[in-house]
């Protein structure tokens, strides 16, 4: 495993930890989309079926089940917790979850390496990941009021695969030079679609000032 | 070798 493949992963699972943090120490979800989090856990549940028919190695398979774990219990959190959940920006996270999940499965299904029911799934979890911070986002731009925790939870959680990127890059040309552009292409999209985040939330860092994103 | 390169990320 190369630094910049470490790196994403540990930004990934502090992107986690500091939105558990945010949930558990002020008892709120506000500014967070239950859509986007309901949808990674759909991309968790749908990439990591081979958790039990390939095994890689202990950090694979650990990171895996942290993964699932804490995006279930995220959205637990927010469903059922009987404070947290009543912090829920209900009318506010209005994006629907099928006009997402739809369109990638369908996209799993006509473009793909294998016609294999995991490959499917593998394929399909890669584009809904891609998009799955779209509800996240639009909730932002609706919230007069990001706190510094949620801004930060977005940035690491999309810097984790800008760092994949270059992971990518990296075994390309160390590896097997091969063209991977389904998990690529999909990667690339994801960062892109945090371009303008990335630039106001750096903006406000600089600045000093509080986040806020232009309508 | 459908298991390499990608696969074997998160």
């Amino acid at each position: 495993m190369n630094a910049f493949r470490l790196a994403g992963d540990m930004t990934h699972l502090l992107s986690i930890i500091l939105l558990l943090l945010k949930i558990r120490a002020t008892k709120s979800c506000a500014g967070i989309s239950l859509k986007t989090q309901e949808l990674y856990v759909i991309v968790f549940m749908s990439r990591y079926l081979d958790l039990f028919r390939t095994y890689y190695s202990l950090y694979n398979s650990l990171m895996k089940i942290i993964f699932l774990g804490t995006s279930m219990c995220i959205v637990w959190y927010m469903r059922s917790h009987k404070v947290v959940r009543q912090t829920y920006n209900n009318d506010e996270d209005t994006f629907r979850h099928f006009f997402l999940v739809l369109p990638c499965f369908v996209l799993a299904l006509l473009v793909h390496r294998n016609f294999t029911f995991i490959e499917i799934l593998w394929t399909f979890s890669l584009y809904l990941e891609s998009v799955a911070i779209l509800p996240q986002l639009v909730l932002l731009q609706k919230s007069s009021n990001i706190d510094n925790l949620t801004g930060t939870y977005v940035f690491l959680l999309g810097a984790y695969r800008g760092l994949y990127l270059f992971n990518w890059v990296y075994r390309f040309f160390t590896e097997n030079h091969r063209v991977r552009w389904i998990p690529w292409l999909s990667g690339l999209i994801q960062t892109a679609i945090y371009t303008d985040f990335f630039y106001y939330y750096i903006r406000s860092w600089k600045n000093r000032e509080k986040l806020k994103l232009p309508a | 070798e459908s298991h390499s390169s990608s696969h074997d990320e998160l």
